[in-house]
């Protein structure tokens, strides 16, 4: 099964 | 005061067509340098990113910085009633409630003004650093939607693998699997149908179909599109719109539980 990731893993807040 | 006069209106009819159904709501911030957006899907696992330079419109006044609340539905309907060769304007003053969008029609038999309420956004803007990617994918737009709605008849995932070969994408669901593998094809003649891949390391990453699918929804806004890959960064699809800028969408990969 696989576990969608969000994109504040990646990005951080401006 | 704000004045920007596009005379390809169909471009903002198309650009809204492309995101609307994946953000419901999104400031357009209007500076000097053109009209931006930058927008997140309810989950937070997709943003779309817009760029239209001010170059690309005939008239550009923008006399301050300025963030402009929209819901993209309403504007949807507000740019449906342009014609597809109409020229768009938009006005708007600084510090005001709403913004019109005014339609010329080519022979300036017919003009019609629309006026809409603007609302308070309270969003989240990321920043997104600039990176190199493992692997970058250029395509035609047209083959990149036919496989994500080809492959979204047989599973909710695809794994999109570039190695020297080409690159795969590869789906699974109950009724079977299926692979599409599309190698490098460098049309002189027809850029637009080229298929190039530049690599720097094989990277493979699954995404959800759902998604890659709402992003073809700008196919008809560029003849090819690029894929950018790394193993730890979220996809970016980029749609160029001619002259102008781009519409960029970014899709965190899911990973194996």
């Amino acid at each position: 099964m696989y576990k969608q990731q969000k994109l504040s893993a990646f990005f951080g807040c401006k | 005061m704000l004045e920007l006069r596009l005379v390809q209106g169909s471009l903002l009819k198309k650009v809204i067509e492309a995101i609307k159904d994946l953000v419901t709501d999104a400031n357009f911030d209007c500076s000097a340098t053109g009209l931006s957006l930058q927008a997140m899907d309810s989950s937070h696992v997709a943003l779309v990113a817009l760029l239209l330079r001010s170059e690309g419109f005939e008239h550009y006044r923008c006399d301050r910085n300025i963030s402009m609340g929209m819901n993209l539905n309403n504007m949807s309907k507000m740019l449906k009633c342009a014609g597809n060769d109409d020229i768009i304007t938009i006005k708007g003053d600084d510090g005001g409630d709403t913004i019109t969008f005014m339609f010329e029609s080519p022979n300036q038999d017919k003009i019609s003004d629309f006026e809409m309420k603007l609302m308070d956004i309270d969003s989240e803007h990321l920043g997104i650093p600039e990176a190199e990617y493992h692997a970058i994918v250029k395509m035609p737009s047209s083959e990149f939607s036919r496989i994500c709605k080809d492959l979204s008849s047989i599973g909710d995932t695809v794994v999109i693998s570039v190695t020297k070969e080409g690159v795969k994408f590869t789906t699974r669901g109950d009724i079977g699997t299926a692979n599409i593998v599309c190698r490098q094809n460098k049309t002189i003649d027809k850029p637009d149908e080229a298929t190039i891949i530049e690599m720097n390391e094989p990277v493979s990453l699954t995404f959800a179909l759902r998604y890659l699918n709402s992003f073809t929804k700008a196919t008809s806004l560029s003849e090819s599109v690029t894929i950018s890959l790394s193993s730890d960064l979220p996809v970016v699809i980029e749609y160029k719109i001619a002259d102008m800028g781009y519409i960029r969408f970014y899709l965190a990969p899911k990973i194996e539980d």
